[in-house]
């Protein structure tokens, strides 16, 4: 409602257009796919399993009120008021990882021992707008 | 990067070096502050990619010495164990390592003799180099590894009487090494499928591994006879095997940041099950009061941690 009190006597159109600023944008932060494989890289050499390895990442907009649909702390919105009112040189927020899975990888090394080792962080499997 | 205190070497960067070549001033991993340098293994090759636009193969110019192919076996068998088709871990509650590393005798004298009696054996004096296990790197478990050429047939049960000795090369005489402690120990197992045999000298090497030694000198005789003791069956003809020298199996556990723990993990989950990691803001915690936490709550979240 303070909305409305506040939004000036419009017509129904410029209303649509008003309202507009609040929807979420098309291209939403969200989860993308991405799989490689280490001959891609040359690494098939020394790195021995996984064949295939999906990273994944982060892309799109935040919207301009992320409130807890990313998980976003307040000072999310807050860095949008500041670059919406006072500074345009600050970045919006931008979308990034906000949840991990590990990987194990089997290697050689260069004096031919063979290690298994369990890395952390190694696939991104939620995003969020910090 | 601009980050805290300074970066090891001003000097830009721009050669290649091998992983292993810490002493270079320009190896990318000596821009890492000190604490991160060790146990990166996965890194330095990441960070000479993203280094080095100019040479994509050249990782395929880093020479390395090529692995046993029964090693390689091995491992395989135990990534497959141990990690989904997507390599993720699996999350096993029995398995605490988050590191293996399987190591090949870098030299062995063979000693062949047979005593009738006592069947076929076999000792080797062997050699492990373990440059490679890095400080953040904690010992849990240590493993002879066995690898069967035999033609014993299957589902015949052996009974191996093995004994183990340390060398130590003391500085005054390099040549010959003096013998330092010993074991010997009797192992039973059915040999069927099984292609394998670890047999488990954690204890005996726990206290070299603990301190940081980089080379093991150890001579283990081993032998073995068809039958099994507990069923008084007769030990007869001695199994002629052709023992391949065994792999030094280490069982790890990596401290370091970038390393996965799972109890780490699975405490994570527990925190917060669906919701992204954040920090707890003094402006809104989770329960919605304003961050004051009554004396039991205290005496609680003490306990937790």
């Amino acid at each position: 409602d303070e909305n409305l009190k506040e939004a000036p006597a419009t017509s129904p159109y410029n209303l649509s257009e008003y309202f507009k600023q609040f929807l979420f944008p098309q291209n939403e932060c969200e989860l993308h796919n991405f799989r490689l494989s280490f001959s891609q890289l040359k690494w098939d050499k020394w790195i021995i399993a996984p064949h295939r390895y999906s990273p994944q990442y982060c892309k799109g907009d935040c919207p301009r009120v992320v409130g807890h649909r990313y998980g976003s702390p307040v000072h999310t919105m807050v860095q949008n008021i500041i670059y919406e009112k006072l500074d345009s040189s600050v970045p919006k927020p931008s979308c990034v990882p906000a949840e991990y899975n590990p990987l194990s990888v089997l290697t050689i090394e260069p004096d031919g021992s063979i290690v298994y080792k369990e890395y952390e962080d190694m696939i991104a499997t939620k995003c969020t707008c910090r | 990067p601009h980050s805290r205190g300074r970066v090891a070497s001003e000097k830009p960067s721009g050669l290649l070096v091998a992983p292993e070549d810490t002493s270079s001033e320009l190896n990318p991993l000596l821009w890492l502050p000190k604490g991160m340098r060790r146990g990166y293994a996965l890194l330095p090759p990441l960070l000479k990619v993203l280094s080095d636009r100019g040479h994509p193969n050249w990782e395929s110019e880093v020479p390395r010495l090529q692995p046993d192919s029964r090693a390689l076996r091995f491992m395989k068998r135990l990534y497959k164990m141990s990690a989904t088709k997507e390599g993720i871990p699996k999350d096993n509650k029995s398995h605490l390592y988050n590191t293996v590393r399987l190591f090949t005798p870098c030299s062995e004298c063979k000693h062949r003799h047979r005593d009738l009696m006592k069947g076929d054996i076999h000792s080797v004096d062997l050699l492990f180099n373990l440059d490679r296990v890095t400080a953040l790197e904690h010992l849990l478990k240590s493993v002879l590894l066995y690898s069967f050429d035999t033609s014993v047939p299957a589902a015949s049960s052996l009974s191996c009487m093995c004994h183990l000795s340390v060398k130590e090369h003391d500085s005054s005489s390099q040549v010959c090494p003096s013998v330092s402690h010993s074991v010997a120990f009797s192992l039973h197992f059915e040999v069927r499928k099984r292609k394998w045999v670890e047999i488990d000298v954690t204890s005996f090497l726990q206290p070299l591994i603990a301190t940081n030694r980089r080379n093991i000198h150890m001579a283990v005789n081993i032998t073995c006879l068809m039958g099994d003791p507990q069923h008084n069956t007769e030990l007869e003809n001695p199994v002629n095997m052709a023992l391949v020298p065994p792999s030094l199996l280490l069982y790890l556990n990596d401290t370091s940041e970038q390393a996965y723990h799972r109890w780490n993990s699975l405490r994570h989950r527990r925190k917060s099950p669906g919701r992204p990691r954040q920090r707890t803001s003094p402006l809104i915690a989770p329960t919605g009061d304003d961050g004051k936490e009554n004396s039991q709550g205290k005496r609680a979240s003490r306990q937790r941690r």
